[in-house]
């Protein structure tokens, strides 16, 4: 009860200086968080990744009270559930359910050829991934963006959207590109869009400085090439709660047992 | 060779006391008027600590400690878990002379917290298998 609640936190204050120390030293170990806290400036609502996260955050939990739930769909990506506008939040799955540690990744620079400028319009993100966590592997990698709903559109037109990593950039030409997947989605639909960049991210890891980024294409059925903003698709300048985002499942190597402390 | 005409089935003294139920221990230790060892939880939250803007979730944690009259004190050169660890074997083995340790770990749950990091990436970071605080008394 909340009588209860405030009563053992004012015996939380009671403790001694040492004694607050000591505990507090003992939850950032139970809790495996890296050290003490900087000072952290207070943070603006929050975006599109920490309300995702937060989101699954409650999902593992809620899981851990009462069993496994998420899985992939048909394309073999996987949905957990998502912050906004989400047309269906299946239960948790194995990547999810067996992931010891999930990042999400705000991107860093954003780039694109856009209307002014001859086709094929593309959009880059870059991500920063340095601080991956060491030892662990990854299992599944997604980057989210979000699609609005434009004008002009023909709500029953079919979109291609295409995301390739770019592995090599060389100088006054294009750089070298891997497919990394493909949707098709209707120009009326709304709502996040997940890509699978499992192999980039994994790339990444091995050789971070390989990490020059993403790129975004959409074309139609006739094969013409549309800007990303053109078709609703939001960036970086676009709403805090829905500006794109990375996001990495990892597994650790399987340590025998907790060492004691 | 294992006789197989024993009529009745030996009662095998290692039978831990049903967990419900106060051992012969307990009773002693009330009627002596010493406080037996208990668990208590202290609830801790992130806002007490000025973790807030820091820790996504949850709101705070749960720390349980142990307070009372210990019958088996060790020095300080065992910590709580392994103390209660070894504790519960020696319980196994003289159940009516040494005290189930109190806070002896019997289930361990996994937890998760999500937290800032200094590039204000957002982690999610699941431990599975945790040990309950315990006091090793």
């Amino acid at each position: 009860c909340v009588c209860g609640q405030k009563e053992v936190q004012s015996s939380f204050r009671k403790l001694s200086g040492r004694e607050k120390k000591e505990m507090q030293r003992e939850i950032l170990s139970i809790l495996g968080l890296p050290g003490r806290p900087r000072p952290h400036p207070p943070l603006r609502p929050p975006s599109s990744a920490p309300l995702f996260m937060l989101d699954l955050y409650h999902a593992v939990s809620a899981e851990g009270d009462e069993g496994p739930g998420l899985g992939l769909n048909q394309e073999g990506v996987i949905h957990a559930a998502l912050p906004t506008l989400s047309t269906h939040t299946p239960p948790l799955g194995t990547v999810v359910s067996e992931a010891d540690t999930v990042m999400s990744f705000v991107n860093l620079v954003e780039h694109e050829r856009d209307l002014l400028q001859p086709r094929p319009y593309w959009k880059e993100f870059r991500f920063d991934l340095t601080p991956l966590p060491q030892g662990e592997t990854v299992t599944a990698a997604e980057f989210r963006i979000y699609k609005t709903l434009t004008m002009g559109q023909r709500a029953n037109r079919t979109l291609h959207i295409s995301v390739y990593e770019i592995q090599r950039e060389k100088r006054h030409r294009e750089p070298e590109l891997v497919l990394l997947d493909m949707q098709s989605v209707p120009a009326g639909q709304e709502g996040w869009l997940a890509f699978d960049v499992t192999s980039a991210s994994n790339h990444w890891l091995l050789h971070p400085r390989s990490n020059l980024g993403i790129r975004l294409y959409v074309e139609t059925e006739e094969d013409r090439s549309l800007s990303a903003g053109w078709v609703g698709l939001i960036g970086r300048r676009g709403p805090r709660s829905k500006q794109p985002f990375m996001v990495t499942f990892f597994r650790a190597s399987q340590a025998p047992c907790r060492p004691p402390r | 060779a294992v006789r197989h005409n024993s009529p009745r089935k030996k009662k095998n003294k290692y039978d831990l006391p049903h967990p419900n139920r106060p051992g012969i221990f307990d009773q002693h230790h009330a009627n002596s008027g010493r406080q037996a060892c208990k668990k208590h939880e202290l609830y801790v939250s992130f806002s007490d600590l000025g973790w807030k803007d820091w820790v996504l979730a949850p709101p705070g944690y749960s720390a349980y400690y142990c307070d009372g009259e210990c019958d088996y004190p060790l020095g300080s050169c065992m910590n709580a878990t392994n103390h209660a660890m070894i504790q519960l074997v020696v319980h196994l083995i003289k159940p009516d002379e040494v005290p189930k340790a109190c806070c002896a770990p019997t289930k361990l749950s996994p937890i998760s917290v999500l937290f800032y990091d200094d590039n204000n990436n957002v982690i999610l970071k699941k431990h599975r298998n945790m040990v309950v605080k315990t006091c090793g008394c």
